[in-house]
């Protein structure tokens, strides 16, 4: 018998803006 | 007596591990640091492939922060060098593409049926089994339209300062210049007779330079079309806004010569298989314009004939081409009142736009349609050059 395969889980992912939002603070927050 | 044991090499299942600590290291000599001509030779979108494996060892560990952390590092990794490069038409194909076959990727094997229908067995061996990344397939795309829209900017860059030099000034019909209108300004405009003339060869030149990188590089093919139909839309656009600010250009003789340039143009576009992208269409109303320099404009079947043929040009445009239109020479005469106020009255039917010029900025709106490889990832090995010795084949 086949096996039904597991369902996947979403990884969340935040968007393309929200994404350079947090890369920018990282980088003002770092020397 | 001695027994060997011979160990059987394990199979590479496709997938590459590497230490949390090796993320950056990755990144920079994956993404930042690397330069397109580093991997001429090497399969096309080796680093979206890299990346896919790299994701696929962290899914299959079930390590999402991991998958998380990788993907975010990526597309910022991505983001910084096209941000470095925003005038580097190479560089943005190179990430487009690479962008473009990591969405694929992650589409071809995400294991939903839709994608996999021309996966191998093996390939379908390669799917990820914990995860699901539409929201990164989201981001991703999302990304692929922002590079897409940079390279269509640097082209466009490239391109501008040729097409009324190119396509309306230059001569390259032997024998015309002798029937240009009286009192025809010779290279006018910014465009002086040196430097910044050119002749449509320089388009055509910089339209296969466009085009060879952009194949090298791997895009898929229905990118590359699109970005010709805008390409095509913008010299048509710009030849157009000129032709209908400029007296001097809108004569018979400057009709055949554009009617010429447009052809060279469309066997371009044959000799490259580019004739089914839509480019050709996106002339049209330049090529009305050039048909209609050179149509007879004087009795009520001549108007009939301008008013059927002319359905891409507004009513605004066809006045003011006719308004502008100069005689080649004193046996030519120029278009009367009477007859623009006859091709007036027989367009004042339609429902056209009111704006004279064309948006040359207008952006057709791209699509990146799904395009599985036939490549699976236990053929991929990692060269040398790319400096990536902490990745272990799994």
């Amino acid at each position: 018998s086949t096996q039904r395969p597991r369902p996947r889980v979403l990884l969340k992912a935040p968007t393309l803006a929200e994404m350079e939002e947090m890369n920018t603070s990282e980088e003002e927050e770092s020397p | 007596r001695q027994v060997t044991v011979q160990r059987k090499e394990k199979d590479f299942q496709g997938m590459l591990e590497y230490h949390k600590e090796d993320e950056a290291a990755l990144i920079r000599n994956l993404v930042t640091d690397l330069k397109p001509q580093t991997l001429l030779g090497t399969v096309p979108c080796l680093p979206a492939y890299i990346l896919y494996m790299c994701i696929r060892h962290a899914d299959y560990t079930n390590d999402d922060l991991k998958v998380h952390s990788l993907l975010t590092s990526t597309i910022n990794g991505i983001k910084k060098v096209l941000k470095k490069h925003n005038d580097d038409f190479e560089m943005t194909t190179f990430w487009l593409s690479n962008t473009c076959r990591l969405l694929h990727c992650l589409k071809q094997y995400s294991g939903d049926e839709g994608f996999m229908t021309q996966n191998t067995a093996k390939q379908n061996e390669h799917c990820l089994k914990n995860f699901d990344l539409t929201e990164y397939r989201q981001v991703l795309s999302d990304l692929s339209i922002q590079i897409y829209q940079q390279l269509i900017k640097i082209a466009e860059g490239l391109l501008q300062p040729m097409i009324v030099s190119a396509m309306l000034e230059n001569e390259s019909i032997q024998g015309l210049s002798g029937v240009k209108p009286t009192g025809y300004r010779k290279r006018s405009s910014s465009m002086a007779d040196g430097d910044n003339a050119y002749c449509l060869e320089a388009v055509i030149r910089q339209m296969n330079s466009f085009h060879t990188v952009m194949c090298d590089q791997g895009l898929d093919p229905e990118i590359i079309q699109q970005v010709f139909k805008q390409l095509f839309y913008m010299i048509s656009a710009v030849t157009l806004n000129n032709l209908l600010l400029r007296k001097d250009a809108c004569s018979w003789s400057t009709g055949m010569q554009l009617r010429y340039n447009i052809s060279q143009l469309e066997e371009w576009l044959r000799g490259r298989n580019l004739h089914q992208s839509g480019a050709v269409q996106t002339m049209e109303p330049l090529i009305q314009a050039a048909q209609l320099l050179q149509l007879k404009k004087k009795t009520q079947e001549d108007a009939e004939a301008i008013c059927s043929l002319c359905t891409a040009l507004s009513t605004q445009q066809i006045v003011k081409i006719l308004n502008l239109y100069t005689p080649l020479n004193e046996f030519e005469e120029r278009v009367t009142v009477a007859f623009i106020r006859t091709i007036q009255a027989q367009l004042q039917e339609r429902n056209d736009p009111q704006q004279l010029l064309l948006d040359f900025k207008h952006m057709f709106p791209v699509l990146f349609p799904f395009n599985p490889s036939s490549l699976t990832m236990d053929s991929i090995h990692i060269p040398a050059c790319l400096n990536l010795e902490f990745l272990n084949e799994v």
